[in-house]
């Protein structure tokens, strides 16, 4: 499949939420987003990677507007999915490199990370698919990341860029 | 934005990698995928929840027909990254609802959530986007978790589901 990287977004209105220390058992995960989508909170990247013996931490961001309500809903949850802590973080900004074919092109996520690395920038969470790449930064560095990102991939040149995979 | 979902599909083929335990500062996430994609190796899901304490895990799926060589690639780079384990599984499946307008319905993905969840299969990792809710989970619930995925969002009666938002 052609690789098409079609260009850079950023999402500053998000907050970063992770639930830590759940039990890597059936059902949990519905818990939580059940509760969540009860009350109409919107959840955008979910992102949960392999557990260490038997337990997890699941990540997710939501509308830094929500999180008064998602914070209600989860302090009340924690103890009924035995999660061990919550944290919330509204220092943050979503990153994204978006196109298409981008799973079948192992250098892309690798130039994304390492122009993010090389200028500093820590990566807090990662999400990808084949259209969409996506890194929780740090809010402040937001503004330099999107500078940094659109000269590595080219996007600061007309037009977008096309390569034959 | 309206919400469409088109499909349930499988992804037999993969296997989940997970390296623990890796600092949680900037560059580590480079080197790992830089390493990799040396090697063209292609990284399916990668997906990174937010820290404890300075120290993260990275998952990602790769297919297992490459599993040898990352095998040797991340042993060598273990040091490296400082990392504290490596865990490879191949007993896995990838399970996604496909379709579009997702990441503004919230009930989605707590409906596939559930729907594994009361027939006994544990999520091993997840990753969202407006396209696409990905699961991995044990390879031998992939047929049944298909089957129970087509009947809860009534994939199973002819024709597409389109739902207004
Ligand atoms: C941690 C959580 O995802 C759990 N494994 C579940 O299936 O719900
Ligand atoms: C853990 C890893 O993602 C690290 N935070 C990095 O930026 O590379």
């Amino acid at each position: 499949e052609d690789l098409l990287i079609t260009g850079v977004t950023s999402k500053m209105d998000e907050a970063k939420i992770t639930i830590c220390g759940v039990p890597d058992t059936p059902g949990i995960a519905a818990k939580i987003f059940k509760a969540l989508a009860e009350e109409d909170i919107n959840v955008n990247m979910i992102v949960q990677s392999a557990s260490r013996k038997g337990i997890n931490d699941i990540s997710f961001t939501i509308s830094q507007s929500d999180i008064k309500d998602a914070n209600n809903i989860l302090q009340n949850l924690m103890k009924d999915v035995k999660a061990k802590d919550l944290n919330f973080d509204k220092n943050i900004g979503v990153v994204s490199i978006v196109g298409m074919g981008m799973a079948s092109h192992p250098g892309i996520a690798q130039k994304m990370f390492e122009t993010l690395g090389k200028h500093g920038v820590n990566i807090q969470m990662i999400s990808t698919s084949e259209i969409k790449i996506s890194c929780v930064i740090e809010r402040s560095k937001v503004k330099m990341a999107m500078q940094k990102l659109h000269q590595s991939f080219g996007l600061d040149k007309v037009g977008k860029k096309i390569l034959k995979g």
